[in-house]
């Protein structure tokens, strides 16, 4: 299983949608500072489930949706994923090649969930990745300026990363 | 669960004991627990490096801290793929030397997981399978460009 | 000290109205108090981008929260001198075009300070006035190694 | 006022006597990761009168001293710092082109202190480093991994910072 498309729409700086394809093995994004790298990166976190304002480094959640002077009215910042399932990890999605996950936020606060274009809770999104290994707090996920993270945490917090591994 | 803890962490050790000697030379680490009891204990890492008394972990250098986190990294993986990794800026500490090892490492993972890491390093950038651009062409706007890794490395020089 | 406080913060702003366009294009920055009292009162920074709502500093990225950083640095080295300003590895967060900024503003300061930095990065390298060269031959012990710029050139290509 | 060179024994990563001629304008420091460059920036801070072991990077004072497989038996630290002094900038050394702070630290715990090659204290090197502008922890002394600091801190923290220029 791996991440086969990435789309953006209306999130952070990215007010027309745009596409990016991934492909197995070692990808980089590149560019110059400020153009947009790790706003990708919080793309793919926030369409996992991520939560929390300051992993994604924001002050309130509606801040995740463009803003600038840009004429375009922006009203909702959208995320679509596109997994590889093939072979099939997943019994309930066993006859699906592709599982496609959408996450959509207006700025009147509410959220839409879908999976396979079937609108679903965002607690049907955090229990599809938990059956596919995938959470964006996991020690694969590593932020920018964070690398030393895991040596400089309480020996407690340290362990839980052994537990996700078991 | 217990039982779980103590096998993942002795298969963790195993794949540290493999790797770490890849990044430091002759040098050993190792994962342990600071207790008896593995559901309340905490989770220690002890270094060996060769003549060198490393007393605790905050004495070593800013690179050499990454390089400790990337082999731990690489061997949680060995022990347990993860469908994919996702790594930002990791390799803004580390010299050419190291940056190298660095994105070789990786490729002893990208078997079973897929890796996505953000950096501005040309070390890693000449040695990755695939190159996506990102500017901001119009102030504010980020765009994406299919980079061509001939391409890139053009602009470099 | 009130007084004071307010004149040197004047003079601050200043300076930085003048090298913060030199990091962010058409870009402004300010610093103001945030309660009437200059003695009890803290210290907040406002930034305006053409075309870019900055909301508050988190939005920044890595590279050009630094950025920000050099560019207050500078605008305080301008306004007083010290005698010496001493940095490690402030620019590992800055792409190509951005650290080339940053060791020219350093050259703008450099006539009544005396400049000492650490760094990993070739284009900074290119640019300073002179090198010292530190190695770690036998394991644990550090020597030093009095560096030619062309010959840590030779050594990087 | 600049720094003319500067002397490191048998502090951290230095077990032999090593020399650094300082120059006016922009040195860089170069080297390997583990190298020492950190080590000798901690050098300048401790003989500047740094006490605290979190900005020395230790957890006491007494691993500043070098401690290895080296058989050389290291009993103290010293750090030897030269100033230029012309145009002379303290009443008290008008007479000196040059002013020259040694720091001591033994592994007993004592600590010596000299000006100019006359025993002193601690509060006069504090005192003596206030008349020539320099403090260890002024806003223009930048720690590895530290840079966005400055933008982190409290508001009320960064006005300490505008007082110290003031
Ligand atoms: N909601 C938003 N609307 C518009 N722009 C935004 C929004 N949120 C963040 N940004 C912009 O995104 C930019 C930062 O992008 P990002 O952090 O991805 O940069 P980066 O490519 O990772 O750069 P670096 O190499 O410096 O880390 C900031 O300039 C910020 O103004
Ligand atoms: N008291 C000591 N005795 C011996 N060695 C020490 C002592 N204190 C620190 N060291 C060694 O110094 C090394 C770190 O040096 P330093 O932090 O200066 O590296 P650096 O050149 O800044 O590297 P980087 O580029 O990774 O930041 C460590 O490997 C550590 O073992
Ligand atoms: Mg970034
Ligand atoms: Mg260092």
């Amino acid at each position: 299983m791996h991440i086969k498309k990435l789309e953006i729409y209306g999130f952070k700086s990215f007010p027309y949608k745009i596409t990016l394809p991934f492909s197995k093995g070692v990808t980089a994004i590149v560019g110059p500072n400020g153009s947009g790298k790790s706003n990708i990166l919080d793309a793919i976190k926030w369409v996992l489930g991520e939560q929390s304002p300051k992993r994604l480094r924001v002050k309130e959640i509606s801040d995740l949706i463009y803003s600038g002077n840009n004429d375009k009215k922006i009203d909702f910042a959208e995320v679509k994923i596109v997994f590889t399932h093939d072979p099939p990890l997943i019994e309930k999605y066993k006859d699906y090649e592709e599982i496609t996950v959408i996450r959509r936020f207006y700025r009147d606060g509410e959220g839409e969930f879908f999976i396979n274009n079937k609108p679903c809770r965002l607690k049907d999104i955090h229990f599809l990745f938990l059956g596919l290994g995938v959470n964006p707090q996991s020690y694969g996920v590593i932020d920018q300026g964070e690398v030393n993270k895991f040596l400089e945490v309480t020996s407690k917090e340290r362990k839980r990363f052994l537990e996700d591994l078991a | 669960a217990t039982e779980q803890i103590l096998t993942t962490l002795k298969e963790v050790n195993l794949k540290l004991r493999e790797i770490f000697p890849l990044i430091f030379t002759k040098g050993q680490a190792e994962l342990y627990l600071t207790e008896e009891d593995p559901l309340t204990s905490g989770l220690d890492l002890r270094i060996e490096l060769p003549q060198r008394e490393i007393k605790h972990l905050n004495m070593l250098s800013g690179g050499e801290k990454a390089l400790c986190v990337i082999a731990l990294l690489i061997s949680f993986y060995l022990t347990k793929p993860g469908p994919f990794c996702i790594l930002d800026e990791v390799d803004a500490p580390l010299d050419d030397k190291n940056s190298l090892k660095f994105i070789r490492l990786l490729h002893k993972i990208k078997e079973h997981s897929q890796i996505i890491l953000v950096t501005h390093n040309h070390n890693v950038i000449k040695e990755v399978d695939n190159l996506i651009g990102v500017t901001m062409e119009e102030r504010g706007v980020s765009k994406v460009v299919r980079l061509k890794l001939e391409s890139i490395y053009n602009d470099i020089k």
